[in-house]
């Protein structure tokens, strides 16, 4: 694991944090359900609280979906490439690039479309830059940098457990075992399995 | 576009499915090693600046394999457990290509990614192992 240059975190006064929506991405219950259970996999081994608020613009986390250029210098490229971004504490802004194809639920390691990419693998991700961590060369972590299109990967592994755990401390109620991704899904992508 | 489930997804072919990704183009420079020339090279380097492997330039990237390119190859290689061999392997070709977070691996140009593994690995070019 790792983490970003001044190991920047959440101050231990703002450890409930909230979260909204860009308004304009008229979002669906079920897919803000999406970022919902991703926020709980990190809820769950630190002590760090995430609420949904209608209120966007004073969220600590303000979510996005955007196409293209977007003004923060960072331009999303289309389906597939570049998926989504976010910034370090306390910046709190996170990005997804709307051109992709986004699976809300079901089991997206049998789509017929070879870029369908799954939210709540991307979600999980880039909540993790969202509280400080940068990413890591351990493939099975959550914060590993790549994804194939057709995977999904929301469980956190060792690797990002002891490093958010290094930020925050444990959840008094987290038993301290990962379900690590090998045992839960395989990576497979044109047939060939990854993991 | 969001699909509520994978059955939503239409079983034919989406028309952008068929678009090129981002950086499919990149598989054609299968092989290329230091010291050759080919076009688009220069779009790999955009790649390798984006996530912090190459520093900025104050001109436009060439499209010559060079120095610069090979070192930010070795990094890479390095922090995607690669075999850190300096060119573009069909394996480093597979990692590039594969679709990923924005974020920069390397930020300020340390990276981040290996933080504790050494440095000079790439210089040597070999693996050091312990047996356990």
């Amino acid at each position: 694991y790792a983490f970003f240059p001044g190991r920047p975190f959440w101050p231990a006064n703002r450890r409930d944090l909230t979260y909204g929506f860009l308004p304009a991405n008229e979002l669906s219950d079920e897919v803000k359900a999406v970022f919902t259970r991703a926020f709980e996999k990190w809820s769950a081994v630190t002590p760090l609280t995430f609420t949904q608020t209608d209120s966007f613009f004073s969220a600590d986390i303000k979510i996005a979906f955007y196409s293209g250029d977007h003004g923060d210098g960072e331009p999303f490229d289309g389906v597939l490439g570049t998926l989504a971004h976010a910034f370090s504490p306390t910046n709190g802004r996170f990005h997804l690039d709307a051109a992709e194809n986004w699976v809300v639920s079901g089991d997206v390691t049998t789509s017929s479309l070879s870029s369908a990419v799954d939210l709540e693998s991307v979600a999980v991700h880039e909540i993790g830059h969202l509280l400080g961590l940068g990413h890591s060369s351990v493939e099975d972590a959550i914060m590993f940098p790549t994804i194939s299109s057709r995977t999904r990967k929301v469980e956190l592994a060792n690797d990002d457990i002891d490093g958010i755990q290094s930020l925050y401390g444990s959840n008094p109620n987290f038993n301290g075992s990962a379900t690590t991704s090998t045992t839960q899904e395989r990576e497979t992508s044109d047939g060939e399995a990854r993991y | 576009r969001f699909f509520p489930n994978i059955t939503a997804i239409p079983p034919w072919p989406l028309p952008n499915a068929t678009s090129l990704a981002p950086w499919d183009a990149f598989k054609k420079f299968a092989g290329c090693q230091s010291g050759e020339k080919r076009d688009g090279l220069s779009k790999l380097k955009q790649y390798f600046n984006n996530f912090g492997y190459i520093p900025n330039s104050p001109t436009n990237f060439s499209d010559d394999f060079n120095d610069e390119l090979e070192k930010a190859l070795k990094i890479y290689q390095q922090n995607f457990n690669l075999n850190v061999t300096g060119q573009l392997d069909d394996q480093t070709l597979q990692q590039i290509v594969r679709p990923r977070c924005g974020n920069a691996d390397i930020v300020n140009g340390t990276s981040s990614m290996n933080s504790g593994k050494s440095s000079s690995f790439h210089t040597t070019g070999h693996f050091r192992t312990t047996a356990h």
